[in-house]
């Protein structure tokens, strides 16, 4: 370890943090984000009934270079990024988006009056990735 | 999806104003395939939200008719029962719908006459609109709710003779409906607490709604008496049960895309590409089975 020590050229530390910066998570690094809503803002609480307050949630943020499996995103997410660095920057970086959902069960009041509970697929999103 | 022949208003769903020659391709609504505009109690007011960005009308209008608020009152238990404050849908492995509907009967003469012989017959003339199920809904179980709001205090328990006549026009000139199919049923009811009391007519109405019916036509008798069969007591004395007309409950299994598909992992997988690939090399399983399947499969092997 001592003679690799000796070989390897003191590099100065503004360096070494550069070099270090390639690999480091951005800092609003690509995450979910909570947003609750309650259907009385947008004036729907007419005709849904339930539930009050409902949590959609989003994903926002830069997504790293170097995807590996934190984000279970494809090979093709990375391919795109070398794209966007070295052949053409008007191909977009990956986005940050969601990739798992939870359903929701909503009760409403239908024009002819009658009640319909309804359960919807993809309602809330749950985890994101970059794609 | 084609709404398979279904007869039924092709209007869209009560929130679209924009006439269809006028604004077609303003509304996105108007894109989905009828079978699948009706229906939809979020989609058309999120797309009309999401096309009238200009205006940012949000508010939509009210549902024209407002609910019986005894119906609404069951239908928020129905939904305290099946979600979670959130709104997410329990996991409830027995209950496989993830549509509701409750419908209040359009029109009902109600037809009073007392045989003291025979106990205080209740009967009413029901119609019922199912304009608002869709053709990707399918009928899972269908039931009459009744809500008895007892005048005198029962302390023993109700028995009721119910019977069930569907009527329908034969044709459009015919002034008084025949009568196309019954069924008669005694259930056996305790109402003391009780403010609901479901009687199941999936299989009575199940081939009226099988042909897509829109319009459910149909005669209740209900006879209500104190006592009970079983202890043979006699059924004499009467109960004054102010029954007030049924309502119609469908459990549905709504079959398109936007609904939720609780028993459908397959479905869940596909939506997760980024779920991690299963390894190639098999982990060791700790209940030990990977092992002894991988000796069976070097014997196996070896036999071949």
């Amino acid at each position: 370890r001592d003679e690799n020590l000796k070989e390897a050229p003191a590099t100065p530390p503004h360096n070494l943090s550069e070099y270090f910066k390639q690999f480091l998570l951005p800092q609003n690094e690509c995450e979910l984000h909570n947003f609750r809503l309650s259907f009385s803002q947008l004036k729907w609480d007419k005709w849904i009934i339930a539930p009050h307050r409902y949590s959609p949630q989003y994903c926002k943020g830069d997504c790293p270079r170097v995807m590996g499996h934190r984000y279970g995103s494809p090979v093709h997410t990375m391919v795109q990024n070398i794209i966007y660095e070295k052949l053409d920057s008007s191909v977009p970086k990956p986005s940050c988006v969601p990739a798992e959902y939870s359903p929701l069960s909503v009760l409403t009041i239908e024009p002819d009056g009658s009640i319909v509970y309804k359960e919807y697929e993809d309602m809330i999103a749950t985890k994101c990735t970059c794609r | 999806p084609h709404s398979r022949g279904r007869v039924g208003s092709d209007q869209t769903s009560g929130f679209l104003v924009a006439p269809e020659d006028a604004a077609s391709e303003l509304n996105p609504l108007l894109w989905l395939p009828k079978g699948v505009r009706r229906g939809y109690a979020l989609l058309p007011p999120l797309l009309k939200v999401l096309s009238d960005r200009g205006h940012q009308s949000w508010e939509s209008e009210a549902p024209r008719l407002q609910p019986d608020s005894r119906a609404l009152r069951y239908m928020k238990r129905l939904y305290k029962m099946s979600a979670t404050k959130e709104g997410i849908p329990k996991a409830n492995k027995s209950h496989l719908y993830n549509t509701v509907r409750l419908f209040t009967p359009c029109s009902e003469c109600k037809h009073r006459h007392r045989d003291l012989m025979k106990g205080d017959v209740h009967s009413v003339d029901l119609l019922f609109n199912l304009d608002r199920v869709t053709a990707l809904e399918h009928l899972l179980k269908s039931v009459l709710l009744y809500s008895f709001d007892t005048s005198v205090p029962v302390s023993s328990p109700v028995t009721c003779v119910c019977r069930l006549s569907a009527k329908e026009h034969n044709f459009s000139g015919q002034v008084c409906p025949s009568i196309s199919h019954s069924l008669a049923f005694s259930l056996h009811v305790e109402v003391r607490n009780r403010k609901w009391v479901e009687i199941d007519v999936t299989s009575f109405l199940q081939p009226l709604i099988a042909t897509n019916r829109r319009n459910i036509h149909m005669a209740v008798n209900f006879t209500c008496l104190l006592g009970d069969p079983q202890q043979n007591t006699k059924l004499e004395t009467l109960i004054n049960v102010a029954l007030v007309p049924p309502s119609l409950l469908l459990y549905l299994n709504d079959t398109s895309e936007q609904a939720y598909h609780r028993w459908n992992s397959l479905r869940h997988r596909r939506n997760n590409p980024g779920r991690p690939r299963q390894r190639n090399s098999p982990r060791v399983d700790p209940t030990g089975d990977q092992e002894k399947e991988n000796s069976q499969g070097k014997r196996a092997s070896r036999r071949r």
